[in-house]
């Protein structure tokens, strides 16, 4: 999966 | 990006709408409380700082958070103008600064990173799993609520329960694990516990929201 740089939810 | 998660966002926003209708058709913002209202534009400024260098890379979280930013702070305004004469510092009295003090504290012990931004997004986060407290203990000192204002909270409330499953399942499927936000999401949605029982067994059994 990829990775998503920093925080990826609200 | 799973189904909970978007469940979740969407009950936040739903959550939003209802408490400008419940001020709108009621011309009024009677037991709302303004500093929970002060404290969720806290944490979306302390939160969503990073807008400004990650506005492209998901237009639906940067949407997302410029709507939370603007109509909270839009609501804030309407407290403080159109409907102010509701308003109750007699009630509204919950001491946030204590709340503020603590997520301040926890977010210096535990962030992820000593970086300004990973040290506010921690704030946030803590912030926001208590910030419903003024507005749960002001309901507490009426003692009963209009029910559209019972949904709004309701909604609210959800939004944060439903980000469980979410990470139950990013934890399990994608091996992605957020112990500070996992922690502070369980510890928001206790704090919830109370107004959910009440809520299932009175208002949507067609009652009014009062306490025992």
């Amino acid at each position: 999966a990829k990775k998503a740089a920093g925080h990826d939810e609200l | 990006m799973n189904l909970f998660r978007i469940l979740g966002d969407l009950s936040h926003l739903v959550s939003i709408f209802i408490l400008l209708q419940k001020m709108r058709s009621t011309r009024s913002c009677a037991g709302i409380s303004l500093r929970t209202q002060i404290l969720y534009l806290m944490v979306y400024c302390t939160r969503y700082l990073d807008i400004f260098w990650t506005f492209n890379a998901s237009l639906y979280n940067s949407s997302m958070k410029l709507v939370f930013i603007l109509s909270t702070a839009y609501t804030i305004y309407l407290m403080r103008t159109v409907y102010k004469t509701a308003l109750d510092p007699q009630i509204d009295t919950f001491a946030t600064y204590y709340l503020v003090g603590g997520a301040g504290l926890l977010a210096v012990l535990f962030p992820y990173k000593y970086t300004v931004y990973e040290v506010l997004w921690s704030f946030s986060i803590w912030l926001e799993s208590v910030a419903i407290l003024p507005q749960l203990f002001m309901l507490q000192r009426t003692g009963e609520a209009e029910t559209i204002t019972t949904h709004y909270l309701f909604a609210l409330g959800a939004y944060r329960a439903l980000y469980i499953p979410n990470w139950l399942y990013r934890w399990f499927l994608e091996g992605h694990f957020d112990p500070i936000a996992t922690v502070a999401g369980i510890i928001q949605t206790l704090l919830y516990s109370d107004f959910f029982y009440i809520y299932y067994t009175k208002v949507l059994k067609g009652k009014k929201f009062e306490l025992p």
